[in-house]
């Protein structure tokens, strides 16, 4: 879903 | 978030604030590579673009605007600064940066994870970020003698990746559908650039003596 290819690391 | 990502972006910050520290405290950037920073600061501007368009946290957004600024900041420091800019080693700075930029466009043209504006420019980031420590690395082996803060802030610096690269097996082995291929092999390349500083910095820390790199 959206979430996973949101890149949520900096 | 893990432990091992959260101490990985504390040993981030703390390295970004040693090297604040380094320039404010000596006004001089005497061993620091303007082209390492400038490239840090493209890293920053390039892989945060999702800052106004995906809000994950109030962390990861303090996070992303202290990396932008801080790395903006210095490179206005080295560049603009009346007094710091005349301690910049320009003629030991030499390292051609610009062909790490290319390479990491045309490779994030060619790897990514979506062929989209986005991720492309993150692919870029995360490449870039991995052979950006070079001309800094270049820099110290020319000029011999590091002083403490400058080798602190290498320290810290490459540290930071190497707790991402735990934050991540850990991550793999917990989570069912992590894949982070791109960041995890171009991590593991950033912290392997590190090695032999890690190890002349080990030395020094152990001997108590100055940190010295073989010229």
């Amino acid at each position: 879903d959206k979430d996973d290819d949101k890149h949520d690391e900096l | 978030m893990n432990i091992f990502r959260f101490a990985g972006d504390m040993t981030h910050l703390i390295s970004v604030l040693v090297l604040l520290l380094k320039i404010y405290a000596t006004k001089s950037c005497s061993g620091i590579s303007l082209k390492t920073q400038e490239l840090y600061a493209l890293v920053f501007l390039t892989r945060y673009l999702d800052l106004l368009t995906d809000f994950i946290s109030i962390y990861n957004t303090v996070m992303k605007l202290i990396f932008i600024a801080s790395s903006l900041a210095i490179v206005w420091c080295m560049r603009v600064h009346p007094i710091v800019r005349r301690s910049y080693d320009k003629d030991l700075d030499t390292f051609r940066h610009y062909f790490l930029v290319a390479a990491s466009f045309i490779l994030a043209l060619l790897v990514n994870e979506k062929f989209g504006f986005q991720e492309v420019f993150w692919a870029f980031s995360i490449y870039l970020e991995a052979v950006a420590i070079l001309p800094q690395l270049v820099l110290l082996q020319r000029s011999g003698n590091v002083d403490n803060l400058t080798g602190h802030y290498i320290f810290f610096l490459g540290a930071y990746r190497a707790l991402y690269i735990l934050n991540w097996i850990y991550r793999y082995f917990m989570e069912t559908h992590f894949s982070r291929w791109i960041a995890c092999i171009a991590g593991l390349v950033q912290t392997a650039l590190y090695a032999d500083f890690f190890y002349y910095y080990y030395i020094s820390w152990k001997n108590k003596a100055k940190l010295q790199l073989p010229a």
